[in-house]
C-alpha cells in the first residue's frame, strides 16, 4: 500500500501574473512528481500541490527564490490518512 | 446493516459495501428502485445505475453521476445519500414527488470502481482508471478528458503519466464507453449532472472551447439559481460558470459531450471544499455536503422538469 509520509499540500495564492505563470512551470518539472489537488487558474485563486517529501526542499526552495508565498495547507498526508482509516475502522467496529 | 435505514451515510464506505447497499435500497423499493448494469470496469467490476422511475416507458430522464475520479470520496458518499433522499422524499417532498412522477433518475454512484477500489487497497491518492498503458509503466485513463468532445485539445495530456492522461482515442475506458452507450441508446435524457470534489463550483459546458454554448443565459441563470439554494443550508460559497472562464481549459470532458448530445441541462460540481482537507474531507462533512447539493440538485432537477425541450 502506498503511504504519503512526510508529503506535504502547499497552498499558494499567486499574486499577479507573473507568479501565476511561475507555479504553472511547476507542472513541467515531472522530476518533483508534484501533484495538482487544485491547479493553476487565475490570480488570487489558491492552488494546491501535494507535494511528495522527496522533492518538498526543490520545491520550496524553487518558491521562495522566486519570492512566492506559499503555506503548509496539510503538514503531513500520511497523519491525516491515518485518521481516516483509523475512523473507518472504528466506525465498522461499532456496526459489526 | 440490514438495511438502508440502518447504513451510516455519516462514513466512507468500501466498494463491497456501497454494492451491498444498492442491493439493499432495490430491494426495499421494488416498485421504484432497479439496478442497471451498463457495462463492467476494465477489471470486470459491474457499473452499476440506479434507476428510480414510478413507471411509464423511456420517460424523460435525469442523470446523475458521482466518483470518477476515484479519490474523491465525499462524491461516493454523497451519491449514497442522494439514492436514500430519493426514495425517503418520494410522496413527501412536493418538488422530488413531481419530478419522478413525469421523469425517471439515473444515478452511477460508483463511476470509477477499479480506481475507488484501489484508492481504498493501494493508493488513496488515486485519480484514474486501473487500465495499463501499452509501452509506459504508468496506468490509467483520466475519464474526464476522455470523451469525445474537443478530444486531444489543451487542457488534456498525452502523457501515460500524468494525471490528466487523456487515453489512446476517445471513450477508450469502458467506464466512459459504457454511459456514452447507455446515454445514446436512451435517448430521452434530459438533464446530466457529473460530481466532482472539491473546490466549490458548479459549471456548464464548455471546456474544451471558449466558443459560449447556445444556452449560456439559461445555464448560467440556472447555475445562479442552484448555487444560491445550496447556500441557504449552510452559506457554503460557490464558483459558477463555465468550465473554460471559471476554472481552466480542459478538453475530453464529459459535460461537454452529453451537451454536444443534445443534453441542454448538463452541469458538473466541484463540492465542498474547506480549504484544509482537500481530498481527505472528514466524514463528518459527508452528510451536510449531500444535503447542501442535494438543494442544488432540486433546483436543476426541478428546472428540467418545468422546462421541456
Amino acid at each position: 500500500k502506498k503511504t504519503f509520509e512526510g508529503d506535504q499540500v502547499l497552498r499558494i495564492v499567486p499574486k499577479d501574473e507573473v507568479q501565476l505563470s511561475l507555479i504553472k512551470d511547476l507542472e513541467d518539472m515531472i522530476e518533483l512528481e508534484l501533484d495538482f489537488w487544485k491547479d493553476v487558474t487565475d490570480v488570487d485563486t489558491p492552488v494546491h500541490i501535494r507535494v511528495p517529501s522527496h522533492g518538498l526542499q526543490s520545491t520550496r526552495m524553487y518558491l521562495e527564490s522566486q519570492g512566492i508565498d506559499y503555506s503548509v495547507m496539510i503538514e503531513d498526508l500520511q497523519v491525516i490518512l491515518d485518521e481516516e482509516q483509523e475512523e473507518m475502522d472504528s466506525a465498522a467496529r461499532v456496526a459489526a | 446493516p440490514r438495511n438502508t435505514d440502518n447504513f451510516d451515510y455519516s462514513r466512507y464506505h468500501t466498494i463491497e459495501e456501497i454494492y451491498s447497499f444498492q442491493d439493499m435500497l432495490v430491494a426495499e423499493n421494488l416498485g421504484m428502485v432497479s439496478k442497471i448494469v451498463i457495462g463492467s470496469s476494465y477489471q470486470g467490476r459491474p457499473l452499476n445505475v440506479l434507476k428510480f422511475s414510478t413507471g411509464g416507458s423511456n420517460r424523460p430522464a435525469i442523470w446523475i453521476d458521482t466518483g470518477i475520479h476515484s479519490r474523491e470520496w465525499v462524491t461516493q458518499a454523497s451519491g449514497t445519500w442522494f439514492a436514500k433522499k430519493i426514495v425517503s422524499s418520494y410522496g413527501r417532498d412536493p418538488a422530488l414527488t413531481a419530478i419522478l412522477d413525469k421523469m425517471d433518475i439515473f444515478l452511477e454512484i460508483v463511476t470509477n470502481p477499479d480506481g475507488f477500489y484501489y484508492t481504498h487497497n493501494s493508493n488513496r491518492m488515486w485519480r484514474k482508471t486501473r487500465k495499463p498503458n501499452p509501452g509506459s509503466s504508468c496506468v490509467g485513463v483520466d475519464p474526464n478528458r476522455n470523451w469525445d468532445a474537443g478530444f486531444g485539445g489543451p487542457g488534456a495530456s498525452n502523457s501515460p503519466c500524468s494525471e490528466t492522461f487523456r487515453g489512446p482515442r476517445a471513450h477508450s475506458e469502458s467506464e466512459v464507453k459504457s454511459i456514452v452507450d447507455f446515454v445514446k441508446q436512451h435517448g430521452n435524457i434530459k438533464a446530466f449532472v457529473s460530481i466532482h470534489a472539491y473546490s466549490q463550483m458548479l459549471l456548464y459546458p464548455y471546456g474544451y472551447t471558449r466558443t459560449p454554448v447556445q444556452d449560456q443565459n439559461e445555464l448560467h441563470a440556472l447555475a445562479k439559481r442552484a448555487i444560491t439554494d445550496l447556500a441557504s443550508l449552510y452559506g457554503t460559497r460557490y464558483r459558477y460558470g463555465s468550465i473554460i472562464n471559471t476554472i481552466y481549459q480542459a478538453s475530453g470532458g464529459t459535460i461537454d459531450w452529453t451537451y454536444n448530445q443534445g443534453i441542454k441541462y448538463s452541469f458538473t460540481f466541484e463540492l465542498r471544499d474547506t480549504g484544509r482537507y482537500g481530498f481527505i474531507l472528514p466524514a463528518n462533512q459527508i452528510i451536510p455536503t449531500a444535503q447542501e447539493t442535494w438543494l442544488a440538485l432540486m433546483a436543476i432537477m426541478d428546472h428540467t422538469l418545468k422546462n421541456p425541450y
